[in-house]
């Protein structure tokens, strides 16, 4: 899916600060 | 009572009792103890004073202290439930409970609208979603003109805003996951359902006689 086919939302859970699996990889 | 005995140990100034915060979220009383090792971990990474400032909070998301990032700030003030610019013990594990597994979905929905409404004035506003989209491509390889965005931005608010006032609502919002559920991924961290078998190393920390619990 492109990105302009993407809700605003989608696009923006793309965003790596809002990936907080990482914390657990400490 | 043998040597690994640790009832005496010492806590950060946050610590709160893991039988009180296990019955006040979706943790077992072993999960919270685990929790607490990975607390620890990140909470000593700058200072070592058993809370976790903005910088270890970032040092954990990106492995480097010094990336400024919208969300992961959004994230920390959330999780900064007292506004003391730290997150303490109590904070990080109610905070972290709604990303269960078993956390109850309106939980999940509130914390995403809050989220998304950086300046909590119970609405998402158009200008704010604008904001987001273009930290998200600065922060990115991806790159969209401005009438791109725009389309973005109508195509979304079309949907979500059903009375067309400019801003989603709490009511608004849950109408739009609901029909939009990938939005809502981000949301559960499968990683909480595994927490005693990551740092099991909390068995030999533990002042729980049961902690099958």
């Amino acid at each position: 899916l492109g990105p302009s086919m993407m809700n605003a939302f989608e696009l923006i859970t793309l965003s790596q600060g809002l990936n907080l699996s990482a914390l657990f990889e400490t | 009572m043998g040597c690994f005995n640790s009832k005496f140990t010492k806590h950060s100034p946050g610590y709160e009792d893991p039988v009180k915060l296990a019955a006040e979220t979706a943790f077992s009383v072993s999960e919270v103890e685990a929790l607490y090792e990975l607390f620890k971990k990140i909470s000593s990474s700058v200072i070592d004073d058993g809370l976790i400032n903005k910088e270890e909070f970032q040092l954990a998301l990106f492995k480097n202290s010094k990336k400024e990032n919208l969300f992961a700030d959004r994230v920390f003030d959330l999780f900064d439930v007292k506004r003391k610019g730290v997150i303490d013990f109590g904070d990080f594990v109610r905070s972290l409970s709604v990303f269960h597994p078993n956390a109850p979905q309106e939980d999940k929905i509130d914390f995403a609208f809050k989220l998304y409404d950086l300046q909590c004035t119970g609405y998402i506003e158009r200008e704010e979603v604008k904001q987001m989209l273009i930290a998200l491509l600065c922060e990115s390889e991806m790159k969209l003109a401005d009438e791109v965005i725009e389309t973005i931005l109508d195509k979304t608010f079309q949907e979500a805003d059903v009375d067309q006032d400019g801003r989603i609502d709490r009511d608004e919002w849950q109408k739009f996951v609901s029909h939009n559920p990938s939005l809502m991924k981000i949301m559960t961290l499968p990683y909480l359902k595994d927490i005693t078998t990551t740092f099991p190393s909390f068995v030999f920390n533990s002042e729980v006689d049961d902690i099958a619990t």
